[in-house]
């Protein structure tokens, strides 16, 4: 939406209110990690500023399109709307995006059917002349998260929009992730040059290998090739399917002696959030005992050449495949990542390689369910997958239940499962947010539009038959055997029909090498529950407090002494110093606010309104009292005369008769 | 809950934005903005 007016700081203040539903609350937090990763808009919670984002449960998912300025602006997460990229969506609108279809060029890239709108509905599908939207020099996005999908506001079963190119059919309408293109509007809206969370990216296609340094100390070098004889063929990336491109780096372990090593350090990197989750793809084509070690190189004051730390060993390499591997990483100073191949005794032909590494201030995901040789299971009665068990941070046991064979969907479950600490868990399991991702595996972060979907454990729940449904396992669940033959109980799945369609599947990302990956986090989020801290008020992102140029703007809360140490606000009003002089900034909200030199009376609209229909009510009254007095006084001067006139004229009568 | 195997959130349909909207009788613009007065007349 075109307007400056219409923008937010690049930090948005937020309240996630109560009436929100537990699940909703994690996803939106999950959300905003999404922002943070890819854009330069962050999120912070609200601490009294003027403008804000109220995020509440009312009916449907629905939010006004730009910064309202109207103080709490609120944005609707109602029930169903806790899915991941229905609330980017509702953000990008807050954030001053229309939808991509209502584009003032539209029309040369889709088809309205008018005829198979419901009626009454038309006006859904109005376009924005370029006075009021702009499209940031932006092609036309048929991948948009803002994009209807071909069948809104249908009267039937035929689309209502058609698209020019009719590969995008199935296309419009993604409620994956932000497409490149909603990023690009983003940053180019809000002038965006970094983002909170990425850090690096790199998949070795160009020849610096991302500014990563080969070591001194070792044994060997890591190449930047393309293929190696003994396998990997073609790199992670691109899969062979560009000629003259498709770079990996590879230490050849064939060439050195058993403990050998090849060192290959990141260039240095400075983190902002103190944790950092590292991604990459590793191929062994050597030994199996070849070993790949993780360092942090870690740069404090005083210490130039930096400490390494280990971070991990990666053993156990399986041969002939692209493998994917999460790193957790905690570092706050500045630092180089570390990769150390060791070659591991027994016959090796070929040796470790590493491809599409990215890294970034973001959580890792707590598991990795790999699936191979994916394409032949999808719409096939072979379609009904289990996932290996998996315990969560808490100790709950769990599992995925993937379904492919339905014709169209794919659908995902999760099932806690019997497991090693249940004697000692909580029971029903409570508040326990599972995260499930279909990774597109692109091999930068930034463009990977990955499927999520999040469920949370609600202690209270029951099924008809009077079970809790999270209740132990052992109790509620079923018996069932893992392909060993061991046998356990498995809990009601909890989930949706309605993962990602088979269409999408296929698209992207999401397989390659014939591989898939679930990525699966569980994490508490029973802290969730309690009420977000009301701010303590401070002085507004929004205003513009004019202190002497180079003062520092002290607050009541701020230790700074000043104008503001012995002068006391109230009712939470705030110390502000303007020209030297401390003065009270006070609390204010939709229909309140506070004034007086110490912010002592309060005033309402309500009042307001009072004061205004009692004081026009008695100008009123006067002016009628004033106006009856007038008439009367001049009425009665008029008749006074008349009747002076009246002798006047009897004397004249006598004389003329 | 019903009892069946697997409990489906979504009720075995793929909601969009609107859908979830309309079937709570909003009628929102462009369904599910909130207008201003000055943005619907832009239109």
């Amino acid at each position: 939406i075109i307007g400056e007016n219409y923008r937010w700081p690049h930090t948005i203040p937020y309240v996630l209110e109560d009436s929100l539903e537990m699940n909703a609350k994690g996803v939106i937090l999950n959300a905003f990690e999404r922002y943070r990763l890819k854009t330069c808009i962050d999120f912070k919670p609200w601490a009294g500023e003027t403008n804000y984002i109220s995020v509440f449960k009312g009916s449907g998912c629905w939010s006004s399109v730009g910064n309202m300025r109207a103080g709490k602006q609120e944005l609707s997460i109602g029930q169903n709307c806790d899915r991941i990229a229905t609330i980017q969506h509702e953000f990008l609108h807050a954030l001053g995006f229309w939808h991509e279809q209502s584009r003032s060029d539209r029309d040369d890239y889709v088809n309205i059917i008018w005829d198979r709108i419901q009626s009454g509905k038309e006006h859904n599908f109005n376009t924005y002349d370029d006075q009021a939207s702009d499209t940031l020099n932006v092609p036309y996005d048929y991948t948009s998260v803002m994009h209807y999908s071909k069948t809104a506001f249908r009267n039937g079963t035929e689309p209502t929009i058609v698209t020019r190119i009719p590969d995008f059919m199935d296309v419009i309408g993604q409620r994956m992730d932000f497409s490149d293109s909603d990023l690009l509007k983003l940053n180019r809206l809000y002038n965006c040059s970094s983002s909170l969370s990425f850090m690096d990216s790199c998949d070795f296609e160009l020849e610096n290998v991302c500014g990563m340094i080969q070591s001194s100390g070792d044994n060997a070098d890591w190449q930047r090739v393309s293929q190696v004889p003994g396998g990997p063929e073609n790199d992670h990336s691109n899969m062979g399917q560009c000629k003259g491109s498709g770079f990996f780096m590879h230490f050849n372990s064939s060439s050195v002696n058993v403990g050998a090593t090849a060192v290959l350090e990141s260039r240095k990197l400075y983190p902002k959030r103190g944790f950092q989750c590292l991604q990459f793809y590793l191929y062994n084509s050597g030994s199996e005992n070849n070993q790949l070690n993780i360092y942090i190189r870690e740069y404090s004051a005083g210490n130039e050449n930096g400490t390494l730390t280990l971070v991990e060993e990666i053993k156990g390499i399986p041969l002939g495949s692209w493998e994917l591997y999460y790193v957790t990483m905690k570092v706050t100073n500045k630092f180089r990542v570390v990769f150390e191949g060791v070659k591991g005794t027994g016959a090796s032909s070929g040796g470790l390689s590493i491809d599409d590494i990215n890294l970034s201030e973001t959580r890792c995901p707590h598991h990795i369910w790999r699936i191979r040789n994916f394409t032949q299971l999808i719409g096939s009665p072979d379609g009904t997958l289990y996932s290996p068990p998996f315990y969560s941070p808490k100790g709950y046991a769990f599992q995925i239940y993937l379904n492919l064979s339905h014709p169209e969907n794919a659908g995902i479950y999760f099932h806690l499962i019997s497991g090693a600490n249940d004697d000692q868990l909580q029971w029903p399991c409570p508040w326990q947010q599972a995260t499930m991702t279909l990774l597109d595996q692109n091999p930068d972060i930034r463009q990977q539009m990955s499927n999520q979907r999040s469920i949370t454990t609600d202690p209270f729940m029951t099924t008809d038959n009077g079970n809790y449904f999270w209740d132990r396992p052992s109790k509620v669940g079923q018996v069932a055997s893992f392909p060993n033959g061991t046998q356990f109980r498995r809990g009601r799945g909890y989930g949706t029909s309605a993962f990602i369609t088979h269409e999408r599947l296929k698209n992207r990302d999401f397989i390659k090498g014939n591989d898939v990956y679930i990525l699966l986090t569980v994490e508490d989020i029973s802290h969730l529950n309690s009420t977000q801290t009301q701010p303590v008020p401070t002085p507004d992102d929004n205003t513009h407090v004019n202190s002497t140029p180079g003062q520092p703007v002290p607050t009541s809360t701020s230790g700074i002494a000043g104008p503001c140490a012995n002068f006391k606000c109230e009712n939470d009003g705030v110390c502000a110093v303007r020209g030297g002089k401390a003065e009270c900034r006070c609390p204010s909200g939709e229909d309140w606010w506070y004034l007086g030199e110490r912010c002592e009376k309060k005033g309402s609209t309500r009042d307001t309104i009072i004061i205004a229909v009692s004081s026009t009510a008695a100008v009123f009254a006067l002016m009628l009292i004033v106006t009856l007095v007038s008439v009367y006084c001049t009425r009665k001067k008029y008749r006074k005369k008349a009747t002076s006139k009246t002798a006047d004229i009897s004397l004249e009568n006598q004389h003329a008769f | 809950l019903p009892t069946p195997e697997n409990f489906d959130v979504d009720g075995g349909i793929d909601q969009d934005i609107f859908d979830i909207n309309e079937d709570l009788g909003l009628d929102l613009f462009e369904g599910d903005i909130k207008l201003n007065g000055v943005q619907g007349r832009n239109s």
